[in-house]
């Protein structure tokens, strides 16, 4: 019988680390207003 | 290893803007109605690319009604984009494309014009006059007054009602009617269309001399009208191909005198 294995809390951790100073990019759309938003 | 799709592009990203500029370049100048239109925002872009230098562009473009007539020569970068305040008109345009090695091409135009709510404008100048339908017979009657006030008085030629352009209509602190319309220039002067108004038609294409006025009239507490019309001078004529669908907007035909 299959029996969910726990994960040790350590290798949760494992996944592939951000690099540093990971900035998410701003969403590119839609554009900036460029006279005022009706 | 295949070499990674590009980026997607960013609505701001020159390349983006270069697209709208050619976008909104086609729509003002494939329109006979109404008003020049300027960019107010890139909604949307998608590119779909066509093989080596070859892609369709997708765009969803916010413009803003300016203070320029479709007809004048005045360059859309010299075209005030009418205030908030003075109840703005939004169009709302879906655009497609084709960029070949660089050359950017509209293929298609699809736009819808709407004003801005009267509650909004309200919210921001409770006393500001609305725009008002262009069939409503206050206007109707301003617009006929004004150009047979102007008429009476120009040396020059006689002049035709094109379009009805906008309307607003005030009630504080005085009642009031502002209307603004284009107007073509008749193979008649103002003395000859005197004797016989009928004979007046507008100059043919090759020789069309258009132009734009302005009247207000004061209803109470005094009657007072005011007209002013600039004519543009002989031009080249633009295509007849409306795009900017304007909602509510009943156009009089060319020549035909309001009554």
């Amino acid at each position: 019988s299959l029996t969910k294995g726990a994960v040790p809390v350590a290798a949760q951790h494992d996944r592939v680390p951000r690099p540093v100073g990971f900035v998410p990019l701003p969403p590119s759309c839609p554009g900036k207003i460029l006279h005022f938003d009706i | 290893v295949p070499a990674a799709p590009p980026a997607p592009l960013g609505c701001d990203d020159p390349e983006s803007v270069a697209a709208a500029e050619a976008a909104v370049n086609y729509i003002n100048g494939h329109s006979d109605h109404g008003y020049k239109f300027a960019l107010n925002r890139i909604k949307d872009i998608r590119v779909v690319p066509q093989g080596p230098n070859n892609a369709i562009i997708f765009l969803e473009l916010d413009l803003l009604e300016t203070k320029c007539a479709i007809l004048s020569p005045t360059p859309l970068a010299n075209c005030t984009v009418r205030s908030f305040a003075e109840h703005a008109v939004e169009g709302d345009c879906d655009v497609k494309l084709q960029k070949v090695d660089g050359i950017i091409s509209v293929l298609a135009s699809k736009c819808h014009s709407h004003a801005d709510s009267s509650e909004d404008v309200h919210k921001v100048c409770p006393d500001c006059p609305l725009l008002a339908s262009l069939n409503n017979t206050e206007v109707l009657e301003v617009v006929s007054a004004a150009l047979n006030y102007y008429n009476r008085k120009t040396i020059d030629s006689y002049l035709r009602l094109l379009e009805i352009g906008r309307a607003k209509i005030q009630y504080h602190p005085v009642h009031a009617v502002f209307a603004e319309f284009a107007v073509g220039a008749t193979n008649c002067s103002a003395e000859q269309a005197k004797a016989n108004v009928g004979a007046c038609q507008l100059l043919p294409e090759d020789q069309s001399n258009f132009g734009f006025c302005t009247a207000v009239m004061v209803k109470h507490p005094s009657q007072d009208l005011q007209v002013d019309c600039q004519l543009y001078g002989h031009q080249v004529p633009a295509p007849h191909i409306p795009l900017l669908s304007r909602p509510g907007v009943t156009y009089a035909h060319p020549g035909q005198d309001t009554s």
